[in-house]
């Protein structure tokens, strides 16, 4: 989903 | 993975390197502010408790180890290391914590895209390293005779910043659905904050003379 795709920056 | 991020994320890293190195190599933190790097301790620690529960890929996981050790480590050192914690600026490094972090806390707890813990500790990250950088800009005006490397770390800091604002765009442009309103707004935030210095810094590179910021 969005949220975890966010997370792959850091 | 796109070009802009990667170069964002080197010159991130090269940014702790040069900033372990000037400290470990002269034994001196004058002009590094303490505040700034326990900030950015807060942040990493905030944003990477993902580390145990999200497994994105093993660059994503080295990365955030290296962020977190480098920043624990310098923060080691100006506290405890027998010969450099003396040649830290206490004096002049005053900027008070609360003022960052309640204000981010808060808009954390108001503006995040889900109310869980993790998310709002994540969201107060994104907020908090958009301001953590102050209180070393605040030290740099103070100290007379910045070290080209402390202006050097701040430069890198700030480039990375910018890579960062394309590596969005061309994502946003890339990818379908691609959106994160409070981490582009953070992130804009961040990079203005820099300009001011940015100016200075190529001006005094351009006149060849060393770096020192108006009070």
């Amino acid at each position: 989903g969005m949220a975890a795709k966010q997370k792959d920056e850091l | 993975m796109n070009l802009f991020r990667l170069l964002g994320d080197m010159t991130h890293l090269l940014s702790i390197i040069v900033l372990l190195l000037k400290i470990n190599a002269t034994r001196s933190c004058r002009g590094v502010s303490l505040k700034t790097q326990e900030l950015y301790a807060i942040v990493f620690v905030c944003r990477y408790l993902d580390l145990f529960t999200n497994f994105i890929s093993l660059y994503n996981t080295v990365m955030k180890v290296i962020f977190l050790g480098s920043t624990f480590t310098i923060i080691y050192w100006m506290r405890f290391h027998k010969v450099i914690r003396v040649t830290y600026d206490r004096d002049q490094d005053t900027f008070r914590y609360q003022f960052l972090i309640i204000p981010c806390l808060l808009l954390s707890l108001i503006l995040n895209s889900e109310f869980t813990v993790m998310e709002v500790l994540w969201t107060f990250s994104i907020y908090l390293e958009a301001v953590a950088i102050l209180p070393q800009l605040v030290l740099l005006q103070r100290t007379n005779n910045i070290d080209n490397l402390t202006g050097n770390y701040i430069f890198l800091l700030g480039s990375y910043r910018a890579l960062y604002i394309l590596n969005w765009i061309y994502r946003f442009l890339t990818e379908p659905n691609y959106r994160q309103y409070l981490v582009w707004i953070s992130g804009i935030v961040q990079t203005i904050v820099y300009i001011d210095f940015f100016y200075y810094y190529i001006r005094s590179w351009k006149n060849n003379e060393k770096l020192s910021l108006p009070a």
